[in-house]
């Protein structure tokens, strides 16, 4: 699964994701990724998100919309909302990964797998890539 | 400086220095870098939060790399079925595409199902028709295979076989 979430300079948000699914799927099997609420949400009140991981877990927990949820009705900010929603995915024994960026342009890159293919760059000139955890 | 901010990932899993060695470790960081450098000219050019999101995904689509466009994985039956989302903050307007075969970009798909379409999401056959009449790029299957996700699936098919399935996570 690839995604990218954006503010752009007129503060605006915008979030998308694609994929391929799973190997080995049958009977038209389709994850999260194209489930608006599940793998994928923007909303400018609050943030825009992406979604990556076992895909059936994602669509139990409307992963993408409870983070901007979380952040709306408990005033969570991005990383917090991600990090909690993780939590719940940990209860599942679900495994996977998220990004977001607020409103604000504070960004999430959360994952609970050993890595996670992730970058961001914004105005300030600030720069990260990386692939493991603790990177 | 106006304020943007550009996020991009390339997919969670079972990743350890170990088992990815440098090489491939770079071609990741380089790959992930691209689509990073291209976000911020277009941010910093004044493009809007969607054109970025779906010029970015095309980068990592069009790469063998990750498990999206070209290089994605295998079904059971050999084909390869691609989905992608994408939803505008602005006017909570969102479009996506499900089980598509011969869309080269889904994302850009999913963005004229958003912009062009009274629906959100449209799937298989329907998808492709849709996507042929916007003037999308179509492709034979055979664009999206690699011989890595090949042999993937060949390995999965053995496991089933022999009844120790249960790491087909993708």
């Amino acid at each position: 699964t690839v995604g990218c979430v954006v503010l752009d300079i007129y503060g605006n948000l915008c979030a998308g994701t694609s994929t391929g699914g799973m190997t080995n799927k049958k009977f038209g099997r389709i994850g999260d990724s194209p489930l608006i609420g599940a793998g994928t949400y923007a909303n400018n009140r609050t943030c825009a998100v992406s979604c990556t991981g076992h895909g059936e877990f994602f669509i139990r927990l409307a992963f993408a919309r409870d983070v901007s949820a979380l952040m709306e009705y408990n005033n969570l900010n991005i990383v917090e909302a991600c990090r909690e929603e993780l939590n719940k995915l940990d209860e599942l024994r679900g495994s996977g990964g998220v990004i977001g960026v607020d409103n604000k342009g504070n960004i999430a890159m959360e994952f609970n797998t050993g890595g996670m293919f992730r970058g961001f760059v914004n105005a300030k000139g600030e720069k990260v890539i990386a692939i493991f955890k603790n990177e | 400086q106006q304020n943007f901010t550009v996020v991009v990932h390339g997919g969670a899993g079972v990743m350890s220095k170990d088992k990815m060695n440098n090489v491939q470790q770079q071609q990741y960081l380089s790959k992930l870098n691209e689509a990073l450098l291209l976000g911020e000219k277009m941010a910093k050019e004044g493009s809007t939060a969607t054109d970025i999101v779906v010029k970015v995904i095309n980068v990592l689509e069009d790469s063998p790399l990750f498990n999206a466009g070209k290089g994605a994985v295998f079904t059971h039956n050999g084909k390869i079925e691609l989905d992608a989302s994408i939803m505008d903050g602005e006017s909570l307007n969102a479009g996506a595409v499900a089980g598509a075969r011969h869309i080269r970009n889904p994302i850009t798909a999913a963005r004229e199902v958003m912009q062009n379409s009274d629906h959100v999401l449209l799937s298989g056959k329907g998808a492709s028709e849709f996507a042929r009449q916007q003037g999308l790029k179509m492709v034979s299957n055979r664009y999206f295979r690699t011989p890595k996700r090949h042999k993937s699936l060949k390995e999965l098919k053995k496991k089933e076989r022999t009844r120790n399935a249960g790491d087909n996570i993708g």
